[in-house]
């Protein structure tokens, strides 16, 4: 009696294809794991519906079955067990198999909410029935719930470093169950409910994403999806105008430095909280076309209400560095604008992005990291082993 | 790059697709007609 039946047209899908297809993005499809038998087995006849006319069209997606399955019984009053959501995706994945097109792409699940103690229970029974026809194991998660979520919440290191255990949880249930299966976060952003209006899509939610792309990676999430690029709520990353937001600046810079090989970096200091500053070090990404292998990119916050100078170890410290730093626009950790050493980050025209450009700092100078700032640095020449 | 990463840049750009043809106007109002409730529903959702 909650939900009314809603009608996905063929002109839908061919808009939301085009969409991702025209932007360089791969589409995955959640498909509706309420639809269900007497016998409480998935039912997927609409699905192959929906299957039948991407191949007619040779749409290549990747494919999910539900979304929050833990939640089912809450918000739909229908309970499935984790094991029947196991054998729902064998039964996705006998459909797909039957289509050359969708025999190899990928299928996700379970796209579980925060991994509490009967969550995590219905996420092993799924993965001992189901696991071995995923290609990564997903769950969601947001820090705080946005209709309370203060201020202060967005910076706080204790917050932050909540994650840090829920993706250790996550990692251990999966190697226990379906060893070397990836594991990604398969939805997340800063505050539930739609995030929280007036802090999410603002400078100081890019604490909490940056944090979590760092951390993330650090930890071995391959994927971190993120809510969302557009839509209802406030944690979109273009408003309603498609006007990027922070955290859409923040994810370009990230996006153009930060390569996907991790090192391991940490922070040492006898004068400030060391969980104030966050650090973490990638190899910088070498599709950028001004860097090489065996470059390194630091990337850093700092959470003190005052500046902090790093000093890089003496390996890196005869090196040349790129700094870019990001510091909120007029209205301060509430601003809706990001400079970029100095800059106003802005659309060049409707289609243009503007060019980033880092200011050269020469060999041995401290890097300098005002307070509540994000700072990347590019070591040049680093020669780092694992980036070779 | 990671897989995903190669996957994505990988991905066949079908100029013919994507270049010049717009969604029709008529088809953009109607989505931002429907919106309006979608918009309220999704968050009605999400604070469920």
């Amino acid at each position: 009696e909650t939900y009314k039946n809603a009608s996905i047209t063929k002109k839908t899908i061919d808009l939301l294809y085009r969409f991702a297809n025209c932007s360089g993005l791969h589409l995955i499809f959640g498909l509706n794991a309420l639809v269900r038998n007497k016998n409480d087995h998935w039912n997927s006849s609409n699905a192959k519906l929906l299957i039948d006319y991407c191949d007619s069209k040779k749409y290549n997606l990747s494919w999910e079955l539900g979304n929050e399955p833990n939640s089912f019984k809450k918000k739909s009053g229908l309970y499935v067990d984790g094991s029947q959501l196991g054998k729902d995706f064998i039964t996705l994945h006998d459909l797909l198999n039957k289509y050359s097109r969708y025999r190899t792409s990928g299928l996700f699940g379970p796209d579980i909410g925060q991994p509490k103690k009967s969550t995590q229970k219905m996420l092993k029974s799924f993965l001992n029935a189901g696991g071995k026809v995923i290609d990564s194991v997903t769950w969601h998660h947001y820090y705080v719930d946005g209709r309370t979520a203060s201020l202060e919440d967005f910076v706080n290191p204790n917050i932050l470093d909540t994650l840090s255990s829920e993706i250790k949880t996550m990692l251990r249930i999966a190697n226990d169950t379906v060893p070397g299966k990836l594991v990604w976060l398969g939805e997340t952003s800063s505050a539930y409910g739609g995030g929280s209006p007036g802090l999410s899509n603002t400078y100081i939610n890019g604490f909490m994403w940056l944090d979590k792309l760092g951390m993330s990676a650090k930890l071995g999430i391959d994927v971190v999806m993120r809510q969302a690029l557009f839509g209802a709520g406030s944690y979109n990353l273009v408003d309603s105008d498609f006007e990027p937001l922070p955290d859409y600046w923040l994810s370009l810079v990230f996006k153009n430095l930060v390569g996907s090989i991790v090192l391991n970096a940490s922070f040492r200091s006898k004068n400030v909280n060391v969980e104030n500053i966050r650090i973490y070090l990638h190899c910088t990404n070498i599709n950028n076309p001004k860097y090489k292998v065996g470059d390194v990119t630091l990337f850093a916050m700092n959470l003190n209400s005052y500046s902090q100078e790093i000093q890089l170890p003496s390996i890196l410290s005869g090196k040349f560095v790129d700094e870019y730093l990001l510091l909120p626009g007029e209205g301060g950790l509430l601003s809706q604008t990001v400079l970029l050493n100095g800059q106003v980050l802005k659309m060049v025209d409707d289609k243009t992005l503007p060019d980033l450009n880092g200011k050269q700092l020469h060999p041995g100078s401290h890097l300098l990291l005002p307070s509540m700032s994000f700072g990347f640095f590019v070591v040049k020449s680093a020669m780092a082993s694992a980036c070779l | 790059a990671s897989v995903e990463e190669r996957i994505t840049w990988n991905l066949p750009k079908k100029q013919d697709v994507c270049d010049g043809s717009k969604v029709s106007s008529s088809v953009q109002q109607k989505l931002w007609f429907q919106w309006a409730a979608q918009e309220q529903a999704i968050l009605k959702e999400a604070f469920s």
